[in-house]
């Protein structure tokens, strides 16, 4: 299950940024 | 590259205008939706049509109990110095006049501190507020409060100087607030124009007397509904972002402004994301507020229904501040969710549009807000939304479609991504 609330985030930010990047 | 898609689809491809069109529509079919009007209820019943019809899912109609106030005739007349018709609307949840009207002295104030010191002068007159427009969260606390504290020194009536960043003699309307054990006297604005003109008069010691006739009504409780609309989530259902507006407005202009613009930008993110054949992961809720401008009512029994579930909320937006050429995001959440949210932001590079700003909020998405989930609001020239806010001239005129296929755009790029990241916004 993805990660919410006070939950501990599984990826790091530059994760996440990439994962954005791919939208672009 | 699904950002420049919807981008593409939404300024330059089929899509353009679509939103304007379909505003423009229901605006001239219906007119203004008043809480409690049958007018709002009418354009309930075809945005429910409308959004079966553009295949959207689980479309239905959620009910809640709004308040229901009329307009009646009204009328203010300056008696003396001269003999001066003055425009004005009376603010929602005003109580009446009696039937003679009240004609009374004037007494004209620029703010509450002027009127505490002058209270002695103030029994048995009509109050008139000429307070500076600073903006609208400041200037707004003279229409909502204007009566009680009126009332409070032994007013008849008060007539407040439009909310209005700019006026072409345009009064504007709005909701305003009686307070237990204070009371209620009749409460209406008038223009910027005869405000000031009061004011000068006054300052030059000259008596200035008012008769003022409401014929408002204020009636039980009506029926009304959100209406919700979804893209159902891929892999992650049961969690959501949701995108509002807000369905009813004042009983002036076409509303096609405050909230029309954000009604259906919200409904045309929707409508994008499905003409591109995308699901995201999550939910992707619609969301159209009933009963906004009397303060979230419509919004509120949904929050008290769905409220168990916040922790599925990863985004609550709602557009209700215009849909002129937005100019970034506003955002509130914690640090790590703006720096993801000036993430997605960057995909609208192509519009030039990838600002984040702090005050993400609105009057139907705050109860959220409050309870920790992250939320965003479209910002534009809100110097001229105030031009137009809650008066005759909120109709489509105001309105350009290519500023609103871009609004759109970046409502939908926003809520897709938001709605298809692997995890949900954090709220640490």
């Amino acid at each position: 299950k993805s990660i919410y609330k006070n939950g501990i985030s599984k990826r790091t930010f530059q994760e996440i940024k990439e994962e954005i990047a791919s939208y672009g | 590259d699904i950002a420049k898609a919807i981008i593409n689809l939404a300024v330059y491809g089929k899509a353009q205008n679509r939103s304007y069109e379909r505003l423009a529509l229901l605006v001239d079919t219906v007119g203004p939706r008043l809480s409690g009007s049958k007018n709002l209820e009418k354009a309930i019943q075809i945005m429910y049509q409308n959004l079966q019809r553009d295949g959207l899912e689980n479309v239905h109609l959620e009910p809640v109990r709004i308040p229901h106030w009329e307009r009646g005739e009204e009328s203010a007349v300056m008696l003396e110095p001269r003999t001066h018709k003055i425009a004005m609307l009376g603010l929602g949840s005003s109580i009446r006049t009696p039937p003679e009207g009240i004609t009374a002295e004037v007494l004209v104030v620029t703010s509450f501190d002027e009127l505490q010191r002058r209270a002695s002068e103030a029994r048995g007159k009509i109050v008139v507020y000429n307070q500076p427009y600073v903006n609208y969260s400041k200037t707004v606390q003279y229409r909502t409060q204007g009566a009680v504290e009126a009332a409070k020194v032994g007013a008849l009536a008060s007539l407040i100087r439009s909310v209005a960043s700019f006026s072409i003699y345009s009064p504007h309307t709005g909701i305003q607030e009686y307070q237990d054990g204070v009371p209620k006297i009749p409460t209406a604005c008038i223009t910027v124009e005869d405000a000031e003109m009061m004011s000068r008069m006054a300052a030059r010691g000259i008596k200035i007397v008012i008769q003022l006739k409401m014929v408002e009504k204020t009636y039980p409780d009506a029926d009304s509904f959100n209406t919700v609309a979804e893209i159902t989530g891929s892999k992650y259902p049961e969690q959501v972002v949701l995108v509002s507006g807000h369905l009813d407005s004042w009983d002036v202009g076409q509303g096609a402004m405050d909230d029309g613009g954000g009604v259906f930008i919200s409904w045309e993110a929707l409508s994008l994301i499905k003409d591109l054949g995308l699901r995201p992961k999550r939910t992707l809720r619609l969301v159209l507020w009933t009963a906004e401008e009397q303060g979230g009512i419509g919004a509120f029994q949904y929050y008290q229904l769905h409220k168990v579930n916040v922790s599925n909320y990863s985004l609550v937006m709602e557009s209700d501040a215009g849909t002129f050429l937005p100019t970034g995001l506003q955002f509130t959440g914690s640090e790590k969710a703006r720096a993801i949210m000036e993430e997605v932001m960057s995909l609208l590079q192509p519009l030039n549009i990838t600002q984040v700003l702090s005050h993400g909020e609105g009057t139907d998405i705050n109860f959220w807000i409050q309870a920790g989930v992250p939320g965003a609001s479209l910002l534009d020239d809100l110097y001229k939304y105030f031009f137009f806010h809650h008066s005759y001239g909120d109709t489509m005129t105001v309105m350009d479609p290519k500023q609103m296929n871009v609004a759109a755009a970046v409502w939908a790029v926003v809520s897709y991504v938001v709605a298809d990241m692997e995890e949900m916004l954090p709220r640490s």
